[in-house]
């Protein structure tokens, strides 16, 4: 409905417009929506700019920085809407290490509200794990899971990899 | 509802039965390149009610059958079991009084498929509803597949919509 | 021309099956025209096994797995018809450490051929490097490029960076 | 005919005049996100001849001027200079005599465009022609953007023929 629809854009726009800086260490960022007149075709936009730089159009900005804005709009949406578990895959390629840090800083602050799964071959955020697996194929073509220990995990992703191959 | 635990058999590349415990708190998962981390993703997916075969990575439903491997051959059937704590009694009134509920999903390769609720045969729709009414469903915005944050950058306003219109 | 493009195709479908198996140490993939019959708007199709896999549609890839058989596609069509320069901005982003020393092992074999300029946020990659330039915002919004050393780069993507950030 | 140098004014973050060497072998550019690294992709395309304003990231060509920041005012123009090593004798019958060949390529926020081939001004048919005759041209397999990668496996199979035919 479209009462509904204004008031989540409204309530996930307001959660952006806080996030964002957050999660970039200041900067701006907002959604626009495209057609306010038309709120169940309306598309959204996003606008924002990093800490000291000029607003533009995102899609000048490099690729850890749409990466870690797209980051703040799911966080946002699930702040709003939070469900009991949140899963995901690899997020954190794209960012270099201050921002895998900021990232997983924001993922504490969320952890009481969800549980989260996370497949990384970040080492650092690994460290944020209760619990880790390890996935191997040792057996060409079939999975096995294993419980590993924050040492092995990063092993497995660190300089020992190449002695497997 | 918080995920418990997860079961494989079958699905992918998980061609043995493969069982993973999930803790409150944060739960990571590690290894190389196409060793089935994605696979497990796919695997909460297609138990929780995934139709589309393109949303798993597959052109037909049947992909997610394990096809045999160099040292393998190809099994007959996928099936994958979640397990939920319900302690906090957020399940449907059909649910609620239970300490745990588990959804299954069973897929032959003949294109017949079973499903379960506390091992009782169902429908998917009693699958798909008792995940809406929880709110757990698979919201866009709390399965972020590998790659879906290019896709939020690069996708049409139009179509950039859509994650909102999931949380409204 | 239709000569011409059947014949690069076929030249570069061979050398993706010879390269393919190298950068992944095993396995097959070809390319295969959609339609035979008209080559001026056929499409180009890519059959693809990882070592010890069976072959499937590419889609059902890992992420690292497409992005190491789009580099290999790649490199055919460059060894095919080799330019002076190649420039490529994070490629090796979605590998592990096993297939990024695959990656590197095959630049080092083509650097007879070409000069190569490399994006990198992966320490061992910018081993590879004959000389390194690092990109700095010190003053927001405005880029600096400054030589470094293989050490200092490696920091600047290392631990040190949470105490810059 | 191989990379010698790139000298940049006020393309995109590099507000400051930014000159950098190429060796023969591997030229590494390392950096945190956002500083500017692929900026520098966008510069060698922008200086050769690219012109889809889409492909640098931006929607006008005016977008790769410098358009200010919380310290700096907005620039007036954008400037690029390649520089290329000639001693293989490839290039082009009419500069094959040089040692290096420089193209040039500046625009005003008016819009005004320059094009120049070692300081002298020329059409940006001249620039496109002389890498055209050096088999140099902007090549999508030579200049492989951030996500380039991505999008050959994505791409439709009609799409994807695109590449080869560059190579035809
Ligand atoms: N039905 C199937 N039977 C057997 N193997 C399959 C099946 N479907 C997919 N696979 C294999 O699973 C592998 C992909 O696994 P997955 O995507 O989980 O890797 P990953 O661990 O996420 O890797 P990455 O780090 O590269 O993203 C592929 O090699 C694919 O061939
Ligand atoms: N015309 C312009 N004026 C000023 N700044 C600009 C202009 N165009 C782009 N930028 C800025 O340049 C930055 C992008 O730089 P670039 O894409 O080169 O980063 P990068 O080093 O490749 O980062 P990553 O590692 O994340 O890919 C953006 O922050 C963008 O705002
Ligand atoms: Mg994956
Ligand atoms: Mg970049």
């Amino acid at each position: 409905s479209r009462k509904r629809f204004r008031e989540t854009f409204d309530a996930v726009n307001s959660q952006f417009q806080e996030l964002f800086p957050k999660l970039f260490r200041g900067g701006r960022a907002k959604l626009v929506l495209t057609d306010e007149e038309n709120l169940l075709e309306t598309g959204v936009e996003i606008i924002a700019s990093p800490p000291g730089k000029k607003l533009q159009s995102i899609t000048l900005l490099s690729g850890g920085e749409k990466a870690l804005t797209a980051i703040a709009l799911i966080f946002s949406i699930f702040l709003i809407k939070p469900s009991p578990f949140c899963l995901l895959d690899e997020v954190d390629a794209p960012l270099d290490d201050a921002n895998v840090d900021r990232f997983n800083d924001m993922i504490r602050s969320m952890i009481g509200h969800s549980q989260f799964i996370l497949i990384t071959h970040n080492k650092r955020t690994m460290e944020l794990a209760d619990v880790l697996y390890g996935v191997t194929m040792e057996e060409a073509g079939a999975s096995k899971m294993v419980s590993v220990r924050l040492n092995q995990a990063q092993e497995m992703v660190g300089e020992t990899q190449t002695a497997v191959a | 509802m918080r995920l418990k635990s997860l079961e494989l058999i079958g699905f992918k590349s998980f061609v043995d039965r493969t069982v993973i415990h999930f803790e409150e708190g944060v739960t990571g998962i590690v290894g190389p390149n196409g060793c089935g981390k994605s696979n497990v993703v796919d695997a909460i997916r297609w138990v929780m009610g995934e139709m589309s075969a393109k949303h798993l990575r597959g052109s037909d439903m049947q992909d997610v059958i394990f096809n045999g491997s160099e040292t393998r051959q190809a099994m007959g059937m996928s099936q994958v079991y979640l397990t939920f704590d319900n302690s906090d009694g957020r399940a449907p009134a059909d649910f609620s009084k239970y300490n745990e509920i588990q959804v299954g999903r069973r897929l032959y390769r003949s294109g017949e498929s079973e499903y379960f609720i506390n091992k009782t045969p169902c429908r998917l729709k009693d699958i798909i509803d008792l995940f809406l009414g929880t709110g757990v469903g698979t919201k866009a915005y709390s399965v972020v597949e590998q790659g879906m944050i290019g896709s939020i950058i690069t996708a049409k306003p139009e179509d950039r919509r859509f994650f909102l219109e999931e949380a409204a």
